[in-house]
């Protein structure tokens, strides 16, 4: 199958994933 | 691949006996060992937020308010073969802190939290996935990380963006229904022709399903 096309970031202070990682 | 598990790959079942239920979220992730792609997240959102105001319906056809579920996980989405979505029911698990009631708000956060870490799956924690912004706005508004001046909306976290129609005369349904009524919304204006969107999600949704079955017969068969 082929892979799933997505950038990759490093992790940001006030990115997303940071808000999320807090709930 | 996924090769810690040689006996049964991404620990999905595969022996096509899942009938109604489907194949959870989880199953599909741990097949592919990869998270899923943008327009699935899409579809998986609108099928689950379609699931959620069902059982809000019939609930409240039953006189009951508030939602015995909150997704704890990627276990408790499953994608039917015809592309519905299920969204496990608290109802019959034996864990009675499930059987307390959450309100429509605690539901979409749940429900953005577990479509961001299906996005965000097997990434590192130093890592972040760059998302569409229509995509990470969705989950902002989902799980109510947008700055909005301090003042939160009452109406599940979501601006009144639509017209009064016959069901918001209903307060109850109001309370219940219109958060995921808007999240549909936001789905649906994210395609081209909004008026596709069940057709469209549901295809989407059911195209996964049959890929991952035929991914995991594959990889059955390489066993």
């Amino acid at each position: 199958k082929e892979k799933a096309s997505y950038n990759v970031r490093p992790k940001h202070d006030s990115g997303i994933k940071a808000k999320l990682s807090m709930k | 691949k996924d090769k810690s598990d040689d006996t049964n790959p991404g620990g999905v079942n595969m022996d096509c006996g899942d009938g109604e239920e489907g194949l959870s979220l989880e199953e599909i992730l741990k097949l592919y060992n990869q998270p899923i792609n943008e327009e699935q997240a899409w579809a998986v959102c609108y099928q689950c937020c379609e699931s959620l105001l069902q059982g809000s319906r019939r609930r409240h056809s039953r006189g009951a308010g508030g939602y015995a579920r909150r997704i704890a996980g990627a276990a408790d989405v499953r994608v039917r073969r015809d592309g519905t979505v299920l969204v496990q029911d608290g109802q019959d698990s034996s864990d009675k802190s499930r059987l307390s009631m959450f309100t429509a708000t605690e539901v979409i956060e749940s429900l953005g939290i577990v479509i961001y870490k299906a996005l965000d799956y097997g990434l590192k924690e130093t890592e972040e996935r760059e998302l569409s912004p229509p995509l990470e706005h969705l989950i902002d508004r989902m799980t109510n990380v947008v700055e909005n001046d301090g003042d939160v909306s009452r109406d599940e976290g979501f601006e009144a963006t639509e017209e009064e129609d016959e069901e918001d005369k209903e307060p109850q349904e109001v309370f219940n229904s219109r958060g995921f009524r808007n999240v549909l919304k936001l789905c649906a204006a994210h395609l081209p022709s909004p008026s596709d969107a069940p057709d469209h999600y549901q295809a989407v949704c059911r195209a996964l399903y049959a890929e991952t079955r035929d991914l995991g017969t594959f990889l059955e068969k390489i066993k």
